[in-house]
């Protein structure tokens, strides 16, 4: 399973 | 980034300068609900503990720090500052918090990627953020003749919502296994409950009234 996007938002 | 995001971010930041802006000219945090600016001091404080142990730029880090600030800063007008606490109508502002962040914590500890302590927080804090406004809201229908000034707080608030939508689009079309559910999911709710308040808030602006939401 893919990886969930790294926390760049706010 | 993309121009959705930096859009997204610049009215969140504007929402926060014309709340400050308002209660400082006037002196008054009259129809400004202390509950959803102490959700949001929390949701700030628990989604940005990153900041202790990752850094992803200097603009996220001024802005994560702006945030968490600016909320502790309303939140002291409205429960210190002499005269503006005065104005602070407790009486009108009666939404049950944890009604809120008690779920929110439940469904934390459910639903998340990684039962540690700060993922479980961030968590929460993504699941707070998408009610906080609640309280505000409730507040406002209960406000006849809402002040013009409170009125473009939440529109500005519900703006940057809806530009995060447009941004997480743009991210999914140009970014090859981009994906975030909980954050998607959480968001999409978010916006969707400003939409009643968007449909008074235009209503009023093009018939050129005070806004004032139906109960």
């Amino acid at each position: 399973e893919a990886q969930e996007a790294p926390k760049d938002e706010l | 980034m993309n121009i959705f995001r930096f859009a997204g971010d610049m009215t969140h930041l504007l929402s926060i300068i014309v709340l400050l802006l308002k209660i400082n000219a006037t002196k008054s945090c009259a129809g400004v609900s202390l509950k959803t600016q102490e959700l949001y001091l929390l949701v700030f404080v628990t989604r940005y503990l990153d900041l202790l142990y990752s850094y992803i730029s200097l603009y996220n880090t001024f802005m994560k720090l702006f945030f968490i600030c600016s909320s502790g800063c309303v939140i002291w007008y409205i429960r210190e500052h002499k005269t503006v606490s005065q104005t602070y109508d407790s009486a009108q502002d009666t939404f049950r918090v944890l009604f809120l962040a008690c779920p929110c914590m439940i469904l934390a500890l459910t639903v998340n990627h990684d039962f540690t302590v700060t993922e479980v927080l961030w968590t929460f804090s993504i699941y707070l953020e998408a009610v906080a406004i609640l309280p505000q809201l409730v507040l406002l229908q209960r406000t006849k003749n809402v002040d013009t000034l409170t009125g473009n707080y939440v529109f500005l608030l519900g703006g940057y919502r809806a530009l995060y939508l447009l941004n997480w689009i743009y991210r999914i079309l140009t970014e090859p296994g981009y994906r975030q559910w909980i954050v998607w999911i959480s968001g999409t709710i978010q916006t969707a409950i400003y939409c009643d308040f968007f449909y008074y808030y235009i209503k009023s602006w093009r018939n050129n009234e005070r806004l004032s939401l139906p109960s």
